[in-house]
């Protein structure tokens, strides 16, 4: 399967309703300093399931576009991944923050955390593990792991 | 649980030199993995070892930024090995990279993405991502607060005949 | 007490704002310093906030890497009003920065050596290095362990009519 | 004043006595990966009073060219700082480790530590405030120091 579309609900610094796509085998996300390509990464680990700690936030309601300078533009905000699985259909897997609390959709239908993990996993996302994604200015720590640190690693993908 | 271990480990391990050797575009370069406690690897540690093209086998600590985050990106796909997922997201993986590496590095990424896993990654630097099949342009938008606008553009119409490199982008 | 650290304290604070402009090569960014304790200032934090051009007054936190390495750059060379060290060397600051932001960091670099203070840069990238008053490459001679070669190279010749554009190196 | 050329004996990757300079205004060094551009750097932080942990070594030992790959070219290695002052006379700073032990020299004298620090305050350089070198990878970290830490940078340099 692969990513297909995402489409971002006053996510951080994207304003309203905004379809981002389609990604193609290897797409690059380039463009000034501030504009917001760590944002949009934020916005794909955000609907994987990630927490805020590693989301640059401190708490949830911080994602909502404007929550910086303390004018909020809407109570809540969402991300869809439009992804294309093996057999060529879109599932929409979705991820919204009404206040400090998640709700989790899968096609359209309101799931719990554990059943979109679960789902998650089908496809082969371990977000705990995190072997796929790699933040800002993270690369080089990835080697420099403790021998213990890396047995942990491993144990979260088996 | 040993057998559980096992089976993700030796994937990677030995797939970990073949990865390396490709991201360096060099046979002399290897990498190994090993486990400190061979009947129960989950209870110690495991070592990761690179010895860099022309150089000798030595203390991970003492290799530089830019040997540090190619030997990183192979312990990363050598994991994928075992737990294929569909996407890799990468945020300016190349910051440390001189203009060798990031070539070496790019094309790696190229041909990984040819093999079934989808690449996306974020970089500031055009001898990168002018290998790319599409670009998602981020611009800030005048506002109060920071907003973002966005472009997208499908490259593989330039690419007459392979490779990036004649496409002058932006 | 109080009064060596007011001492201490009030150049750089005054001068921050006006290295922040020069360094964002824009009148419309900020930058501030604030004692949490005007009495004491010694016992408490201190505050450190950037506007960058074209944005709102927000958490420092919320900076993106590149608007992180101005914003840091701004403290180090507002510092040094206060203790003027014959010489900076730096690593690989270039290293969040997009290409505009090289421009404008160089020049600033470039403008700071020729007022009296020393600059020892470490860089790989072109745009940032070919405004150098010299380069010296390091290069690895082929041994058994790692091994340094060094050249140097004066580029003030080449530099006709200032501006270091047209120096095409190495 | 100003840094003028340095002198460095099986220090790190540079093998044997190599003398690097001289040093303009503003100087570029450059190289490829692992060249040898950070162990250049390393170098000057040396002369200037450094500790081991700041060089990336575990002790003053592994600082000898060779040590990394057990095979230390020699008992000792040395860098030499040759520093012109604002009267534009040329003053030697030298440190050299033999064995786990550092040894400093001014002009060919040997000194004790306090009184190299002492004369390296004199010439403004403050190696424990460091706000004039930035290592690699360090840069945004300096903008994320919390408030007190902040505070106790001010302290060192008042
Ligand atoms: N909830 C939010 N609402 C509006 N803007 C936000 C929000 N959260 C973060 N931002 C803004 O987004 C910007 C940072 O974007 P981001 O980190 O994605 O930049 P970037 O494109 O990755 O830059 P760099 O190339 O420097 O890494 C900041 O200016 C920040 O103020
Ligand atoms: N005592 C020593 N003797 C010999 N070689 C050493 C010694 N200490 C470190 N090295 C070698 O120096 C190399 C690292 O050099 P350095 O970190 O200066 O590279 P660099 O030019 O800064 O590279 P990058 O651009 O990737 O940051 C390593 O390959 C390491 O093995
Ligand atoms: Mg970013
Ligand atoms: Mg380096």
């Amino acid at each position: 399967g692969m990513l297909h579309t995402l489409e971002l609900d006053n996510f951080k610094s994207y304003k309203g309703h905004q379809v981002i796509g389609p990604f193609y085998q290897f797409t690059a996300i380039i463009g000034p300093n501030g504009s917001g390509k760590s944002n949009l990464m934020d916005a794909i680990c955000f609907v994987l399931g990630e927490r805020s700690n590693n989301l640059r936030v401190r708490k949830l309601m911080d994602l909502i576009h404007g929550a910086p300078i303390n004018k909020p533009v809407a109570t809540k905000c969402s991300v869809t991944m439009n992804y294309r699985d093996d057999k060529g259909e879109i599932r929409k897997y979705c991820r919204a923050v009404h206040g400090s609390t998640s709700e989790f959709r899968i096609d359209g239908k309101v799931v719990t955390p554990q059943v979109y993990n679960a789902e998650m996993e089908e496809i082969k996302i371990f977000i705990k593990a995190k072997n796929f994604l790699v933040y800002q200015g993270q690369i080089e720590q990835i080697a420099m792991k403790n021998p213990k640190e890396r047995t942990a690693l491993f144990e979260e993908i088996s | 649980r040993y057998r559980r271990f096992q089976e993700c480990f030796d994937p990677v391990s030995q797939k970990i030199d073949e990865i390396y050797k490709a991201l360096s575009r060099n046979q002399s370069a290897q990498a190994f993995l090993g486990a400190d406690n061979m009947e129960e690897p989950y209870l110690e540690g495991i070592q990761y070892n690179c010895v860099a093209p022309g150089k000798r086998f030595r203390p991970m600590d003492n290799l530089s930024g830019g040997e540090k985050t190619v030997a990183a990106l192979a312990l990363l796909f050598a994991m994928h090995a075992r737990n294929p997922s569909p996407f890799f997201v990468l945020d300016e993986i190349d910051a440390a990279l001189d203009n060798t590496n990031i070539g070496k590095v790019a094309q790696f990424i190229c041909d990984t993405a040819k093999n079934d896993v989808q690449l996306i990654v974020i970089s500031l630097k055009e001898e990168f991502y002018n290998k790319a099949d599409a670009l998602v342009g981020i611009f800030p938008e005048p506002a109060n607060c920071t907003v973002s606008g966005v472009v997208t553009m499908d490259l593989t119409k330039f690419k007459i005949g392979g490779g990036g490199n004649d496409t002058t982008l932006l």
